[in-house]
């Protein structure tokens, strides 16, 4: 999946992926 | 460790020597967070187990628009209990020389 990345002023990275549907929980 | 409906794991295997790990952190139960969640998916970041506070972290996450001010708590708590888990981990498992 597309991975995209924010970085906060303070410097660090945050790497965001999309998260597998077997990794959620229920509604 | 409370389920606080953000899950928080290693992103990679923790070899109990770096003390900057790398953990990634989604939310499993959007309806325990106070604020409008956006999904954005899972969030991959690096934590310094010696110099850094979960807290700290979860205010970047905020700043940053991953989540609502009122979360941050919530947040830092998941952080939190799982940089506890490892460090408790550590202290049983000692890496071997």
């Amino acid at each position: 999946g597309a991975t995209t990345q924010v970085v906060h002023s303070a410097g660090r990275r945050f790497i965001v992926s999309p998260v597998p549907e077997s990794r959620l929980k229920e509604p | 460790a409370e389920d606080t409906g953000v899950r928080v794991e290693l992103a990679e295997e923790d070899d109990g020597r770096k003390a900057s790990i790398a953990l990634k952190l989604w939310v499993e139960d959007p309806r325990k967070l106070k604020g409008k969640y956006k999904d954005a998916g899972a969030i991959e970041f690096t934590f310094d187990l010696e110099k850094e506070v979960p807290e700290g972290v979860a205010q970047e996450m905020v700043e940053s628009g991953f989540f609502h001010e009122s979360d941050a708590k919530i947040v830092g708590k998941s952080i939190r209990d799982r940089v506890a888990l490892i460090k408790w981990r550590r202290a049983r498992t000692p890496p071997s020389a």
